[in-house]
């Protein structure tokens, strides 16, 4: 199983509809600071069912979305769309690709309301079906395999308790 | 379920002294429980002693030990039961020239069976890749993609403007 | 004590909107007060927007870009009352090159009336400095520190197996 | 005022006597992981009255004594001085030159037992003297004007009303 592709759109600094493929063994992704290699991390944890907003730098999950940068009107919905190649089937679903997307709409009528859907092969999906499907596919973050900017030495400095747990999971 | 605990669990530490061996050039670490009894009653103790130097507590560490030492924890359990893949944003950072030349050599190694991302300014990581992202900003907020070929860097020969380091 | 604040907090962030319009670039930041009032009850915001971007949370900035901004903080004070000293222990880790090079020859010109010791790994950094000081041990865990003519870095051509960043 | 000299003598990695002449201007220090860069920023931070254990890296201060490396016995004490050029009388001393020295010393009959003594110009000071002084002579920590390794976020990170206090100690 890997990541066949990405897709953003309006996703933090990705303003137009970018599909970014992805390929077997070790892809590297550089630039300068503040052009947005941290978000396609960030895209990649969202779309993996992250609950809260803090571990995506965003104060709510609205801030998400495309905020128009210096020029332009912010946008009012956001989507990131991950196609995992599952003929070995890790993912419980009887299909060689698996697209899973997720969405964040701003409410036209309450400045702070938003709507977040999950769709797995345009299928919608609660966010718990989401959580098992992946749990049962062993994607999840818990054996540090997502690793954020400057978390290197957590490995190093969370409890020793939490850090059994992370056995626990693999085995 | 905890015979089972105890053979990954021996299964890693194996890998852990392994590879904490090359990478360190010759140092010696270990993983340990606290109670080999009753696990799930204890914690994972991480013991590493860089070469010519006596074990201590490892918050006693340098920030580039620190930093190679919990490579070593995710790469030993990669190594038994790969995740499918692998995002490492700027995991490098404080590892010198020598360091992240050999992590780049075993990440490279580890992804002939495992997907992995990793973001990075540094050139011994980039030097490894099998292939380049660029990511960009033209000065209005917005980000684009550009692939290795439309840096040319086919021979990793990358910008000092974008990286440098 | 109130008008002598708010004549401090003028003058640094004078200081702050200047200097960080220079490391980026024509980004513009600001610091402002919860309470001009009565600013002993309230905080100390940051507000910093780079070029090209809308101003945001700084919790929204991304790792370099946060650096850029706590030096500027740091060097903005700086230059309204100098400490006596500084000893900035690997700062410049998140930077890009561009900006490396930047906080290097802003470092450089503030030394000229503080005394700055920066630990440091990147090239961009080493070249600015008056002189260098290397640290090494000899595989007995003992540190020794070398001069740089020692190690041959008349021209800063600092050798890649000790740093090489 | 500036720092002319600094001499550690068994403190963390640096076993024999080390001196390392400070000039005024820019210096950079430099070297491979895990050399002791860090542990000379440490000791500036311990000479000067550092009063916790934590930020030095160190679980209780008897961990500051080099501990004889892979081949040796460990030292049975530790010092480091540090010698400031006082032209400008910022320090309240009538001297030129002002040398302060702070040594940790193994209790010979209590294995956890430590004496901790400090010296101004040979002269032993209470811990509370040497923070006075130097909080008059402006050399304290709380501008920032010291930075330790993985710190650099946190000027953004602390609290506002921490960040205005930075503010308060210049005014
Ligand atoms: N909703 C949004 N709309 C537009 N831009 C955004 C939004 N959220 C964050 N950004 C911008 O994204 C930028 C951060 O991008 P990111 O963290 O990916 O940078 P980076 O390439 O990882 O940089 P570094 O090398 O410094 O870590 C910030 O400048 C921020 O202003
Ligand atoms: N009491 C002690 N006796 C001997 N060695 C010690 C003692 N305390 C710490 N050390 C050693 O000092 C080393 C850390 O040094 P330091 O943090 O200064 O490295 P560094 O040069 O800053 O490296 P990096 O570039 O990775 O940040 C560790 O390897 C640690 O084992
Ligand atoms: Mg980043
Ligand atoms: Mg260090």
């Amino acid at each position: 199983m890997y990541i066949k592709m990405m897709k953003m759109e309006n996703f933090k600094s990705f303003h137009k509809k970018t599909v970014i493929p992805f390929e077997k063994g070790f892809t590297a992704v550089t630039g300068p600071n503040g052009s947005g290699k941290s978000n396609i991390s960030d895209a990649i944890i969202f779309v993996l069912g992250q609950k809260g907003s803090r571990a995506l730098r965003a104060q709510k999950l609205t801030d998400l979305i495309f905020n128009g940068g210096a020029n332009r009107d912010p946008a009012t919905h956001a989507s990131v769309s991950i196609v995992f190649d599952n003929k070995s089937r890790e993912i419980a679903i009887d299909s060689d690709e698996i697209e899973i997307t997720r969405t964040i709409r701003l409410s036209p009528n309450n400045p702070d309301g938003y709507s977040s859907n999950i769709y797995i092969n345009n299928k919608k999906v609660s966010h718990t079906d989401l959580e098992t499907i992946l749990d049962n596919a062993r994607i999840n973050m818990d054996s540090f395999n997502i690793v954020q900017q400057g978390d290197i030495t957590s490995v190093i400095e969370i409890g020793s308790k939490e850090r059994r747990k992370i056995i626990d999971t693999i085995s | 379920k905890k015979n089972r605990f105890l053979q990954v669990f021996y299964e890693i530490n194996k890998n852990f002294k392994e590879i904490y061996g090359i990478l360190s050039s010759g140092g010696e670490a270990e993983i340990l429980l606290d109670n080999y009894e009753d696990p799930f009653n204890g914690g994972l103790i991480i013991k590493a002693k860089p070469i010519g130097k006596k074990v201590q507590r490892i918050e006693a560490l340098s920030g580039g030990e620190k930093s190679l030492t919990s490579l070593t924890f995710i790469m030993s359990i990669q190594k038994y039961l790969p995740s499918p893949f692998y995002v490492l944003d700027e995991v490098d950072m404080f590892l010198d020239a020598v360091s992240a030349e050999r992590i780049g050599k075993m990440i490279k190694r580890l992804s002939e069976n495992t997907q992995i991302v990793m973001i990075s300014l540094r050139k011994a990581t980039l030097r490894e890749a099998d292939r380049i992202y660029g990511v960009t900003q033209q000065g209005d907020g917005i980000s684009m993609i550009i692939s290795k070929d439309i840096i040319s860097i086919k021979d990793h020969e990358i910008p000092d403007t974008a990286i440098g380091k």
